[in-house]
């Protein structure tokens, strides 16, 4: 475990608790694109499917537990909280998010290190991972303006992820068989979806203006 | 060998 890989869990960690926050704080969740956190239930529940065969350390699973916990709990409050669910934008959050997980299967059953069901699962995690925040961004361009907690929100994923490719490129260098071609490829295209939002907060952030992202 | 370190990221 290197720097690099902690700071990219506890970022992670933060948007979690970011979108937590905001919905317990303010009984809403507009803004914030259901289909985005469906995609991310699936992402996790793909990829800690060795949750109880594979033990790797208890940080590994106990983080494990909480990304999954939590990215239910927030599809569960978005879907069946009474108060939440109302405040979701529901016409406005139209992303045809199945095509993803479609595209993403397809992908995972084309390219993976092993053809066995858990590496398959792996590699859609990792596929659908990269693509998931399009919903999201898409409901934000939309709504025009972004509150502050969400803006943060789609930052902090960004991070995490460039984090993570530190990470990479880190144990690439120390590690002799280090290889995660799969992860490379897929944690660039997902951090590139993020540079122009990056671009835009960074000039809403000089500005000290309110985030517009262009219709 | 090495240990398995398969995926041992999150």
């Amino acid at each position: 475990m290197n720097a690099f890989r902690l700071a990219g869990d506890m970022t992670h960690l933060i948007t979690v608790l970011i979108l937590l926050l905001k919905i317990y704080a303010t009984k809403s969740c507009s803004g914030i694109s259901l289909k985005t956190q469906e995609l991310y239930v699936m992402v996790f529940v793909a990829r800690y499917l060795d949750l109880f065969t594979n033990f790797i350390s208890v940080y590994n699973s106990v983080m494990k537990v909480v990304f999954v916990t939590s990215s239910i709990a927030i599809v569960w409050c978005m879907r069946i909280h009474p108060l939440v669910r109302r405040t979701y934008d529901k016409e406005q959050d139209t992303f045809r998010h199945y095509f993803l997980v479609a595209g993403s299967f397809g992908l995972a059953l084309l390219f993976n290190e092993n053809f066995t069901f858990r590496e398959v699962c792996w590699a859609f995690s990792i596929y659908l991972e990269a693509v998931a925040i399009l919903p999201q961004l898409v409901l934000l361009q939309r709504s025009g303006n972004v509150d502050n907690l969400t803006g943060q929100y789609v930052f902090f994923l960004g991070a995490y992820r460039v984090f993570y490719i530190l990470n990479w490129i880190y144990r690439y260098f120390t590690e002799k068989h280090f290889s995660r071609w799969i992860s490379w490829i897929a944690g660039l295209v997902q951090t590139a979806l993020y540079a122009d939002f990056f671009y835009y907060y960074f000039i809403s952030w000089k500005n000290n203006s309110k985030l517009q992202l262009p219709a | 060998p090495e240990k398995d370190d398969k995926h041992d990221e999150l």
